[in-house]
């Protein structure tokens, strides 16, 4: 079975898209932000 | 006592030097939230006393650890930048770093 | 020609000629030679030759049992001599497998050595396999070794235990964790807008603000390309649009990078 038809992964695959999510938000705000 | 006072004087000193500067604010709440992450998929292997996938829980894992490292590496550049090195290389570095990090979790994940 | 059979670990017994062996059928019905063996550990040699020019490609002779399926294959050596190629088998008793040793006093059938001499290039009336010899063991073979089980009889039950499946957790466990997930990394994107971390002031305008358009793009374009792969996607086709977001995206990139720098 691929790992989204086990339920035990969802938890690790959110984990990751969450980061990944996160992640994106992060490069956009500093690269706008200024650091003073 | 003497540690305490240390304590709070180092305590004070980080969030000065935080508070104005957003990005390390920016880095450092990502870190923390990282950690925050890790603890949370470690609570549920510890509930359901199994880490089955295995490679599900490394690839969750190690995207958490992973991204903490990267980011402490670009804090660390912050700071006085080598006269070098431009000023945008540790971020473009981390930028190639994280998406090969997170290449690297996506394909173990399966 | 001149197929012959020698006792070279006994001393005292006489060489047995065969003559001429072919591949044609034997007139009569003549049996094929037969030997006592009263020495478990005697050996025995088939010696022939055959024309040089002339060599098969497989040469084996067979010592065992062929109605009960039970043979094993021996090597002849070599040895060029002119016109003539020497072929020489070394048959020791002592070696046969025990199995054939046991089933062969049990059926009281003679162990028969057969001689296939052949090509696949040659025509198969020219392809020789034939029984020369037939061995008489006149020993006691000793029954007494636990560990042989008779070939044909009843063979002990097979008990193969599977791994279970995993278990798995149920859903709304696994479900209740990924919601606590999805409001930590919501509570961190909120943190970071409130705390003013996240204040998008330093904004770039004009050509920066395009090649920023191009590195965002070039981001999550990869991302994207990637949880493609995971949901199943080929990775050349992985690799290919990597290469095509991976060009443009690099230019915009590194000149937005200077610009961030400065």
């Amino acid at each position: 079975p691929r790992s989204w038809e086990i339920s035990n992964s969802w938890v690790y695959i959110s984990t990751i898209c969450g980061v990944i999510a996160a992640w994106v938000f992060f490069v956009v705000s500093f690269a706008t932000t200024s650091s003073v | 006592t003497d540690f305490q006072e240390a304590f709070n004087i180092s305590k004070k000193a980080y969030f000065a030097q935080v508070n104005n500067n957003p990005r390390l604010k920016l880095i450092d709440t990502f870190c923390f939230f990282l950690v925050l992450l890790g603890i949370i998929q470690f609570a549920f292997i510890v509930l359901i006393r199994d880490n089955f996938p295995f490679n599900a829980f490394l690839s969750g894992f190690i995207i958490c650890v992973g991204q903490f490292v990267l980011l402490m590496s670009l804090r660390l550049q912050l700071g006085n930048s080598f006269p070098c090195i431009s000023k945008g290389r540790p971020f473009g570095e981390f930028v190639v770093a994280s998406l090969i990090l997170h290449f690297i979790c996506l394909h173990f994940i399966n | 020609q001149d197929v012959h059979v020698s006792f070279p670990s006994t001393k005292r017994k006489t060489s047995i000629m065969i003559g001429r062996v072919g591949p044609e059928p034997e007139k009569d019905d003549i049996a094929s030679t037969s030997v006592k063996v009263d020495n478990p550990n005697e050996v025995i040699q088939v010696s022939f030759a055959i024309d040089s020019s002339d060599k098969p490609f497989q040469n084996f002779l067979l010592v065992g049992l062929p109605s009960s399926n039970l043979e094993m294959t021996f090597e002849p050596e070599i040895r060029d001599n002119g016109k003539l190629s020497m072929y020489k088998y070394k048959v020791d008793l002592g070696t046969l497998d025990s199995a054939l040793l046991q089933q062969a006093s049990k059926s009281s059938e003679s162990i028969k050595a057969t001689l296939i001499l052949a090509s696949s290039t040659a025509k198969p009336k020219d392809n020789l396999f034939k029984e020369i010899l037939q061995l008489d063991l006149d020993f006691d073979i000793d029954h007494t070794d636990s560990s042989f089980v008779d070939k044909f009889s009843v063979k002990p039950e097979i008990h193969h235990v599977f791994h279970a499946e995993p278990k798995r957790v149920a859903r709304p466990i696994a479900l209740l964790f990924v919601a606590i997930i999805f409001l930590t990394v919501l509570s961190l994107i909120v943190t970071w807008l409130n705390s003013c971390a996240a204040t998008f002031d330093s904004f770039p305008s004009g050509t920066n603000a395009l090649y920023l358009l191009g590195f965002v793009v070039t981001i999550v374009g990869f991302e994207v390309i990637f949880v493609r792969y995971y949901l199943g996607t080929n990775i050349f086709e992985t690799l290919f649009s990597s290469l095509y977001l991976g060009a443009p995206g690099l230019l915009a990139s590194t000149k937005f990078l200077r610009s961030f720098g400065q």
